[in-house]
């Protein structure tokens, strides 16, 4: 099937499991949102105002999971923009070559917080969508060739500029490695 | 920002290494139930004027209710991924835990503990004809 | 139930009476 043929669904990610550390962290990344509706009594949120209430048309970088909260199909409280880093010129450089992306210092939950976005009726959530799985394909291969080749090594070089999801990947390869290491050297009891 | 103090009990647990139990946060725990009742108590003051006839207050009462519903899921998974680290040792480490680990477990865990202790055992001596002690021999055979 | 049994004793109880509850569907590992 090729990538353009993927139908990608709303889904929720199994990592949205309600106790997981890692989702609940990921959902306090910030979005980009504007109020849309006066909000009374909630001055508190813009630190650009003494105001006691925010006005429609104010700009705030609200957490994701309040953003999801407010900026829902039935009640539109704020209206969402994509962050930078999910935007069409962020997308281009993942395109050219991602592997030079450093997507723990932008992420450290790249992909997690990328699916999210998902959720939002936004234009743009369909070239999120290829541009992240396109862009985690082309990190696979040296993700798992570095992970089943460094052995015994200190390997901070090579997952410095890995994200999460990718760091769990090469662990699995790096386990995947000791085994048949401890196999072959029969000390696997 | 609401959820700040819930985040960072999940921080702090997330810092943790695997098979190391951060000392139980009685304080954090405490600061974010205050919060929350803080919260809920805005969100009964806001209810009650709306009935009253006050108008707008609705985006108020949402927004403070996603953030005790945030506060909840935090506290929620701060105790349940302690209480799988503790699980984990059992595994580890059989029934009787290192001391360094017990002092930083809560009361309220150290009772779980024992719970499931006495679970686990139950389980294991129904195994077999004279029970398996199914900690053991975690990897497989040669 | 020995999990629901710690959660209500160490925050639920003491939360809001609203937000008491476990709710089975939300909390279930997908």
């Amino acid at each position: 099937m090729s990538l353009v043929e993927i139908p990608y669904t709303r889904y929720s990610s199994s990592s949205d499991n309600y106790y997981c550390i890692d989702d609940i962290i990921a959902t306090c990344e910030k979005i980009p949102s504007k109020v849309e509706q006066p909000l009374f009594r909630l001055g508190f949120l813009d630190p650009s105002t003494d105001n006691t209430t925010i006005q429609p048309g104010t700009k705030l970088e609200l957490p994701f999971w309040l953003a999801s909260s407010l900026c829902t199909r039935r009640r539109r409280l704020v209206s969402v923009d994509m962050p930078k880093t999910y935007k069409d010129s962020f997308r281009e450089i993942l395109k050219a070559d991602a592997n030079v992306v450093d997507l723990h210092k932008i992420g450290p939950y790249y992909y997690s917080f990328g699916s999210k976005l998902l959720h939002f009726d936004h234009p743009e959530i369909g070239d999120i969508a290829d541009s992240l799985l396109q862009g985690f394909i082309s990190r696979f291969r040296r993700i798992m060739d570095s992970s089943q080749n460094a052995y015994n090594e200190d390997t901070t070089h090579l997952t410095c500029k890995l994200d999460e999801s990718e760091r769990c990947v090469f662990k699995a390869g790096q386990k995947g490695l000791d085994d048949f290491q401890r196999w072959q050297t029969g000390q696997t009891t | 920002m609401f959820g700040e103090k819930a985040l960072e009990l999940i921080r702090e647990l997330h810092r943790s290494t695997e098979g190391v139990l951060p000392p139980f946060n009685d304080e954090g725990i405490r600061q974010v139930l205050e919060e929350m009742r803080s919260l809920y108590e805005q969100n009964q003051a806001d209810v009650s004027a709306t009935v009253a006839g006050e108008q707008g207050l609705f985006s108020g009462v949402q927004l403070r209710h996603a953030s005790l519903e945030r506060d909840k899921r935090c506290l929620l998974a701060y105790l349940y991924n302690r209480l799988q680290k503790i699980r984990n040792m059992r595994w580890e480490f059989g029934s009787v835990l290192p001391a360094d680990i017990k002092t930083n477990m809560s009361e309220q865990e150290v009772q779980w503990f024992t719970k499931y202790n006495k679970c686990l055992a139950n389980y294991m001596r129904r195994l077999g004809d004279s029970g398996l002690d199914l900690t053991q021999d975690m990897q497989p055979p040669k | 139930e020995n999990l629901e049994t710690h959660l209500k004793n160490v925050t639920l109880r003491h939360m809001p009476r609203n937000l008491q509850s476990i709710d089975k569907d939300k909390t279930a590992p997908r």
